[in-house]
């Protein structure tokens, strides 16, 4: 039987619940291996699962929980570089 | 908890239901029913913050209908808001945060879930999730707290759903926006950030643009599932296909802006994977190879292809790789060329990959039934399907599949490029036997 893209469907689940950044049409960066870590990480630590930050069974298990389409985290860059620039200002 | 920043500048907010769940799976939701089972989710609410919901129906001639605050329906798929539900499990509902716009407010339920009334945990209890999403309507986001209504997962219906009350965490962030139910100082106060993110500025129309045609002629050089989006590679440039379906920019970057460290010039590349066991992603071109640390070619490369130690039937050292693909449906890395095809297990030992050759290859591509002995690419994709691509179409080999009768290949352009269909023609269904024709009595 084959094994499901667990990997592209990850990214997939982590931009759309707010956990990677949306790639930027301007920029165009690609998702480092390490900000994929470090987005499973934060979603971890937020459904509350040991945070490893690889896709682990407790993980894939959670990502596949129904649940509500609103993201989890809400333009926390869009926020970290408006402080960022208040500060920079002051 | 967690603020979206938005509220409601008023305490009496009216509700109205635009459509029921179907019957047929969800059946005893009567009208009635549902009105009953939403006013007590809103009631959740206004028991611990001065808010008090009115709903307004067909008969109520005080207000129209569509003028209510919060709109309910339940709908299925694309419903137009930017959300589109996927069938039974999945995303179950969502709610628009207060404001001025139009769907401030509006609470979606997927009408392809089986709703019930408490009790049956095999089904998805209305209860729970309308005092969810009614948070979100109120202007509360998803709270990590446990326990609270406002986690983003489904984890069964509530207890005691006639005496439900709120868990302190939804509690002090509904009275941080509202204030207290009772209080001398109803109110609260106007929510700190976070706020919700500043659309991007508008960008003027592009004029047309030539690349469209290359974009939808097909005949790319490489396709590789690279960080969940398919890259699709074609001369001197490269377009991005996200899981979604949709494309990164119409228009297509240059790889040599992108990735940095290939010759200046390249206008071929023959092939590129992601490496499983490290995430590295290599490229072929030619008789070289490049592994790249993200978008960063690492020192030390390109590296001669000849390392590889692929050897044709007649014992040629390969010098030129078609097609590379990671087949999910056993991990191993698969590299083409020539119609044949060698099979290598590429482990992480040692704080490095190691690349092993297996026995018995080079195998005829042929093997693969069903698709192009010399395809452009190939990728690893969906429930772990193997996407083969030549020219402008592609065929899928499900579930790990190598012999399937009848493979029928699609359009790569209307399918991942976002192109208009071309006019139908015929295209046979397996390009290495060609369909037999049968003839009725009238010829």
């Amino acid at each position: 039987s084959a094994v499901p893209d667990q990997y592209s469907k990850a990214v997939d689940w982590l931009s759309r619940y707010g956990y990677l950044p949306v790639p930027d049409p301007r920029t165009s960066k690609l998702q480092t291996k390490e900000g994929i870590e470090k987005a499973i990480r934060v979603m971890q630590r937020f459904g509350g699962v040991k945070e490893t930050g690889v896709l682990d069974d407790e993980t894939i298990k959670l990502m596949s929980m129904p649940r509500c389409s609103l993201p989890d985290i809400v333009g926390s860059e869009d926020m970290l570089r408006r402080r960022k620039r208040r500060r920079r200002k002051r | 908890y967690a603020l979206s920043g938005l509220k409601w500048h008023k305490t009496d907010l009216t509700w109205s239901v635009h459509s029921y769940p179907s019957p047929s799976l969800s059946p005893g939701l009567t009208a009635h029913v549902v009105g009953d089972i939403l006013t007590r989710a809103f009631k959740a609410w206004s028991d611990v913050a001065p808010l008090n919901f009115h709903q307004l129906d067909s008969s109520d001639n005080r207000w129209p209908i569509a003028e209510g605050d919060i709109r309910v329906s339940f709908t299925s798929s694309y419903h137009n808001d930017g959300y589109p539900f996927d069938g039974q499990g999945g995303t179950l509902a969502h709610a628009f945060f207060p404001g001025t716009d139009e769907m401030a407010g509006d609470t979606h339920f997927d009408d392809d879930e089986l709703w019930s009334h408490g009790g049956d945990t095999s089904k998805t209890d209305l209860f729970t999730v309308a005092v969810h999403e009614f948070g979100h309507a109120l202007g509360l986001s998803h709270s990590s707290s446990d326990p609270s209504i406002m986690r983003p997962y489904y984890q069964g219906p509530v207890t005691d759903f006639l005496n439900f009350q709120l868990d302190m965490d939804d509690r002090l962030a509904i009275q941080q926006i509202y204030g207290v139910k009772d209080s001398r100082s109803p109110g609260g106060v106007d929510p700190d950030l976070p706020r919700l993110p500043s659309p991007p500025p508008p960008r003027p129309t592009q004029a047309s643009d030539p690349s469209f045609l290359e974009r939808c002629k097909g005949g790319f050089d490489a396709v590789a599932n690279i960080r969940g989006e398919v890259f699709f590679f074609k001369g001197a440039h490269f377009w991005r296909t996200k899981r979604d379906g949709s494309l990164v920019s119409l228009n297509p970057a240059k790889i040599n802006n992108f990735w940095i460290g290939l010759p200046p010039g390249t206008n071929k590349i023959d092939a590129a994977y992601e490496r499983k066991s490290d995430s590295k992603i290599v490229f072929f071109i030619g008789s070289q190879y490049w592994v790249f640390k993200d978008t960063e070619a690492m020192s030390g490369y390109p590296q001669p292809l000849s390392e590889w130690g692929m050897r044709t039937k007649s014992g040629v050292l390969l010098d030129r790789v078609e097609a590379a693909f990671i087949w999910a449906h056993n991990g191993k890395t698969y590299v083409f060329s020539g119609g044949e095809f060698w099979r290598f297990d590429e482990s992480f030992k040692a704080e490095q990959v190691t690349r092993q050759l297996e026995q018995g290859y080079p195998r005829n591509s042929s093997l693969w039934a069903g698709v192009p002995s010399h395809m452009d690419d190939i990728i690893s994709w969906g429930e772990g399907d193997a996407y083969f691509f030549k020219d402008n179409l592609y065929w899928v080999l499900k579930n790990g599949g190598l012999n399937q009768d009848v493979v029928t290949p699609k359009s790569i352009a209307v399918d991942w490029l976002r192109c208009p269909a071309p006019p139908v023609t015929f295209t046979p269904a397996n390009p290495q036997i060609p369909k037999e024709c049968h003839c009725d009595i009238r010829g």
